[in-house]
C-alpha cells in the first residue's frame, strides 16, 4: 500500500534475513558477573566507545535545538552525577565504569540508562 | 515496539520481539529516518551474563546501556519489555526518586534483576506484577511448559492486567504493542491488527521462529523505530538478534 499506513501482504520467507530490511548480524560479548561491576563493561565499551559518543552527541545536538545555550545538558552534567549515587548496585558502580571506559560525561551516560522513565510521557 | 509469545503446537514456546525506539527524537530529512534508531543501531549488543563460567541468562542490548529490555534465561523464561505511555509516567516516579521517596524500582533495573536472580516462570511472573516501579510498562514473559506466556500491563503501583495463554480458548499467543490489550489502539499507530493478521494466517501448526521473523518483518509491524529483532526459544535457550532496517515506502512508527 503506497499511502499510510503502508501496510503490506503477510511477509513469507524472510528467514534466514536477507535483503533490504535486513541490515546486519549482532556481535556476542560476555559479561562477568564475577567481575567487580566497575569492570564487566569495560570489553564492550572498548568496541563501540565511537558508536556510544555519536549517540550521545545526538542526544546534546537534540537538546541544543530545545535549549540552545547549552543549560539543559549543563544541567545533565551537574545533577545526574549527584541522582547516580542514589542509584542501586551494581547499577551504579556498572555505570560508573561504562563513564570511565569511555571518557563520556557520567551525567550523560545516566542519563541514556534513565532513558525509559523519562521518556514514558 | 511489538513482543510476541506463542505456543506451537508442540507445546514448545517461541518469543519474538522488534525493538522500536526514538520516536520524535530528531528527523534526518534526506535519510528519511529518526536520527535517535539509526544512532542506536551500532549499539546493539547480544550479551552473555555468565558466573563461574556458566550462562545466567542472554540478552540483546544497547552498549552502555545496564538496564535489560530482552532477554532469555535458558530452559526457565525469557522477557521482553514495551513501552507504556501514561501521564502517570516515569517522569512523577523520576520526582519521586529525587525528594527521596525511593521504594520503586527503575524499570530496567527490576527485568536485569528478574533474568539474572528469577528461578522460575511463576517466580519471574511474580516479582514483574508486583515490584512497585518508576514507571508504567508492558512485560511480556514466556515460559518453558504450555501454558506459559503472559502480558503484565502495570501502572507504577500496581499490576492491572493479566493476560496469559489458554490454548483451550485458541489463545496460542498473546501479542502486545504499546497499548492496553482491552482497548483499541490508537488509529494512526495499529500495528497490532496487522500484526495479530500474520499470526492468525500463519496459524499454530506453521508457527517457528522462520515464520515469527515474518510476522515481525511485516508493514508497519516493521517500520521506521525498528532498531533490532529478537528471536528466543527457552527450550534451547536460543537467542538470535538482527538489526533491520525499513526502506521506503514505510510507516515513521
Amino acid at each position: 500500500q503506497f499511502i499510510p499506513p503502508y501496510t503490506e501482504d503477510c511477509r513469507t520467507d524472510m528467514y534466514p534475513p536477507k535483503g533490504p530490511t535486513f541490515r546486519s548480524t549482532v556481535s556476542w560479548y560476555t559479561i562477568d558477573l564475577d567481575l567487580p561491576p566497575h569492570k564487566r563493561w569495560t570489553s564492550v565499551i572498548k568496541d563501540k566507545k565511537k558508536d556510544l559518543d555519536d549517540m550521545i552527541q545526538a542526544v546534546r545536538d537534540l537538546a541544543k535545538a530545545f535549549v540552545p545555550s547549552g543549560r539543559l545538558i549543563e544541567l545533565v552534567d551537574i545533577s545526574l552525577p549527584l541522582m547516580l549515587n542514589t542509584l542501586p548496585n551494581p547499577f551504579r558502580d556498572e555505570i560508573k565504569g561504562i563513564a570511565s571506559d569511555s571518557g563520556i560525561p557520567l551525567g550523560e551516560i545516566t542519563l541514556f540508562n534513565i532513558f525509559y522513565e523519562v521518556f514514558t510521557v | 515496539c511489538t513482543s510476541v509469545v506463542a505456543e506451537d503446537s508442540k507445546g514448545n514456546l517461541l518469543h519474538g520481539r522488534n525493538l522500536d525506539f526514538g520516536l520524535f527524537m530528531g528527523w534526518d530529512l534526506k535519510n528519511k529516518s529518526w536520527i535517535m534508531s539509526e544512532k542506536l543501531k551500532p549499539l546493539v549488543v547480544n550479551l552473555d551474563f555468565r558466573r563461574n563460567n556458566k550462562t545466567v541468562f542472554k540478552s540483546t542490548n544497547f552498549a552502555g546501556y545496564v538496564g535489560m529490555l530482552t532477554g532469555i534465561r535458558p530452559h526457565l523464561f525469557s522477557l521482553t519489555m514495551n513501552e507504556r505511555f501514561s501521564l502517570d509516567g516515569g517522569y512523577i516516579g523520576i520526582l519521586e526518586w529525587i525528594l527521596g521517596q525511593r521504594d520503586g524500582m527503575w524499570m530496567s533495573f527490576l527485568t536485569r534483576s528478574v533474568l539474572e536472580n528469577a528461578t522460575s516462570y511463576e517466580n519471574a511472573r511474580s516479582l514483574l506484577a508486583q515490584t512497585k516501579l518508576l514507571a508504567p510498562a508492558y512485560f511480556i514473559l514466556g515460559g518453558n511448559q504450555s501454558g506459559q506466556g503472559c502480558i503484565i500491563t502495570r501502572s507504577r503501583e500496581l499490576s492491572l492486567d493479566l493476560l496469559e495463554l489458554n490454548v483451550k480458548l485458541g489463545r496460542w499467543y498473546v501479542l502486545e504493542t504499546n497499548y492496553d490489550h482491552w482497548e483499541d489502539p490508537f488509529f494512526l499507530d495499529d500495528r497490532r491488527t496487522p500484526a495479530m493478521t500474520c499470526m492468525n494466517m500463519t496459524t499454530q501448526n506453521n508457527i517457528s521462529i522462520k515464520t515469527l521473523y515474518d510476522v515481525l518483518s511485516t508493514k508497519p509491524v516493521l517500520n521506521k523505530l525498528t532498531t533490532y529483532t529478537t528471536l528466543m526459544q527457552v527450550s534451547n535457550g536460543n537467542l538470535e538478534s538482527y538489526i533491520r532496517d525499513c526502506p521506503n515506502p514505510c510507516m515513521p512508527w
